[in-house]
């Protein structure tokens, strides 16, 4: 039920 | 002119080791600061931060910004020519700007070598990663961490850390049952690196996917201790501290129910 996030969902490219 | 030497050599091997799992090819910045480089293993869950201060380098000259892109398969071969007493030192010039080169030299000065090794134009992604008060910031020994790490996967896929003021719990399930882990906080340690200390603001309770967490403890040969800085729904942060140098960081984004 747990889906593996990925950093992009948390942190902006810059 | 950039030019950093290194009297542990050996130390580049390590580093080498502790991205091997996770990245193929890296952008290596370096400035009067210090050489870094962030990188993003190919599923972008996780992320590799490696910091070495120019004061950490036997000497170290930068002239000018420069980015170094690197293949990092090409750069294993060429390090591992090196003998783990040789001093290293890391040369790019100006006029030569497409490649870089690795010098190693023996203790006793007999045996010197030389490797150019082409650079490429990389296109990477860079994160803006911000300054974080983390809920819960663990300190304990690395390889206690790895045996952990090691442990919990022969359970199952995935690791729920769940950090109290009372100690660090690990809990893994999986077709053959479960296990837990739990590490409490030392009462009192002699050595420090044996040490596991707890920082808490509040109590966290996260998931992780243990194939990522086994990749950074490949770096447990660089510190005697880890730290865990975790926050609710937020990646967790891994770090192995380089003595008087820097640091090697792996970020890993949890997983969260939909």
């Amino acid at each position: 039920p747990q889906r593996q996030r990925t950093l992009t969902d948390f942190y902006r490219s810059v | 002119m950039f030019e950093a030497r290194l009297v542990q050599g050996s130390l580049l091997k390590k580093i080498l080791e502790a991205t091997k799992d996770l990245l193929t090819e890296a952008t290596f910045d370096c400035s009067s600061t210090g050489m870094s480089l962030q990188a993003m293993d190919s599923s972008h869950v996780s992320l590799v931060s490696l910091m070495l201060r120019s004061d950490g380098f036997d000497a170290y000259r930068c002239d000018r910004n420069l980015s170094m892109g690197i293949n990092l398969t090409s750069m294993t071969k060429i390090i591992k020519c090196s003998s783990n007493d040789d001093v290293v030192t890391i040369k790019a010039d100006d006029n030569n700007p497409d490649t870089v080169t690795f010098m190693f030299e023996s203790p006793n000065q007999e045996k010197v070598s030389d490797f150019e090794m082409k650079l490429m134009d990389l296109d990477t992604e860079h994160l803006g990663i911000p300054e974080t008060d983390y809920s819960v910031v663990v300190k304990m020994p690395a390889q206690e961490f790895q045996r952990v790490c090691r442990d919990m996967s022969q359970i199952g896929e995935s690791v729920t850390i769940c950090c109290t003021k009372d100690g660090i719990r690990f809990s893994a399930s999986g077709d053959l049952g479960t296990g837990n882990i739990k590490i409490a906080q030392s009462a009192n340690v002699d050595k420090e690196e044996e040490a596991v200390v707890i920082e808490m603001q509040e109590a966290v309770t996260l998931t992780f996917a243990l194939r990522y967490l086994n990749f950074f403890t490949r770096a447990t040969s660089l510190s005697g201790q880890v730290s865990l800085s975790m926050s609710p729904e937020v990646p967790l942060v891994v770090e192995y501290k380089i003595a008087d140098m820097g640091y090697m960081r792996y970020y890993l984004a949890p997983k969260i129910e939909d």
